[in-house]
């Protein structure tokens, strides 16, 4: 039985060899390996197992390859609007923020929420407010824009049109 | 939708999942990633878990919930409830997604019913350990 475990994701779908370049890839598998690395250094010392889900979780937040923080997909409005949530095992403590669009790492609002509020989700403005209350870093929103999520959404977009009109 | 699901050496469950959401979403919408029981759930007297998928379903199927839920009441295996919630229960009814599972015993499953799943692994016994398609 192993001492400790960590294990990530980064989404699921149509993930096919085709679909992929050997370069990205390449690109992919460092950041999930940097991402498992950043949360077994805390294991490994000792550290706490929401100190690793959160320490993996911004490696994935900070790349524009997952749909989560920098890279988040956009809406049919063309804003980005991301959600996070957390929970300890031990005591069943949970928190979680939606809806938010300038909190540069959302994973870390909903550990705040979790560990200083009473409530388990906080939503919108609100949330924003209080993970800027909490010294959690919030960023203009042009920070989440990647020009390859403005393509799928404007792609998206076109393909709404001609529905639209048959 | 990225996430994570750890135990420490003392014996502690978490999981987090983080997301922006699915493409041209409507403005408003809100997917599982943020919904506790639905996207993600831990229970040191269960396991661990955090989801990635199309959220409508696992939130309706209260997913990681019913993961621990199928642990804990009905004594299955961590790789028997996962796998039953994303094969037997979601995908015949068009749920695509997948979860990462982890109980206090060390044990990880990653089940999903589509293409593939941005997936790694690494415990105090075993390297580090990085997959994307079905068939790794």
């Amino acid at each position: 039985q192993p001492a400790w475990a960590l294990a990530i994701h980064g989404g699921a779908g149509t993930i096919t060899k085709e679909s992929m370049t050997p370069e990205l890839e390449q690109q992919y598998q460092e950041k999930l390996d940097e991402a498992l690395q950043a949360g077994s250094e805390i294991l490994k010392n000792g550290g706490t197992s929401l100190d690793a889900v959160c320490a993996a979780i911004n490696v994935m937040e900070d790349s524009p390859l997952f749909n989560a923080g920098k890279g988040a997909v956009f809406t049919a409005e063309g804003i980005n609007e991301m959600d996070a949530s957390i929970m300890n095992g031990e005591n069943l403590m949970a928190g979680a923020v939606a809806g938010v669009k300038r909190i540069k790492n959302p994973i870390l609002a909903a550990r705040a929420v979790m560990e200083k509020s009473p409530h388990v989700m906080l939503m919108g403005d609100g949330a924003e407010k209080f993970a800027q209350d909490q010294g959690i870093e919030l960023v203009d929103s042009s920070y989440f824009f990647t020009e390859n999520r403005w393509n799928s959404y404007l792609k998206a977009r076109e393909k709404a049109s001609k529905e639209n009109f048959g | 939708t990225c996430g994570a699901v750890a135990l420490d050496k003392h014996g502690n469950l978490a999981a987090g999942t983080s997301t922006g959401g699915m493409t041209y979403k409507m403005k408003g919408r809100v997917g599982d990633s943020p919904i506790i029981g639905a996207g993600t759930y831990a229970d040191n007297n269960g396991c661990a878990i955090s989801a990635t998928g199309h959220g409508e379903f696992f939130i309706r199927n209260v997913v990681a919930f019913q993961i621990n839920a199928l642990m804990k009441y009905k004594d299955l295996s961590l790789d028997e409830a996962a796998r039953y919630m994303i094969f037997e229960v979601l995908k015949p009814i068009g749920g695509e997604g997948g979860v990462i599972a982890l109980d206090t015993l060390g044990n990880i499953s990653m089940p999903f019913n589509t293409a593939g799943m941005y997936r790694g692994t690494i415990t105090s016994d075993k390297n580090a350990e990085v997959k994307i398609y079905g068939d790794e």
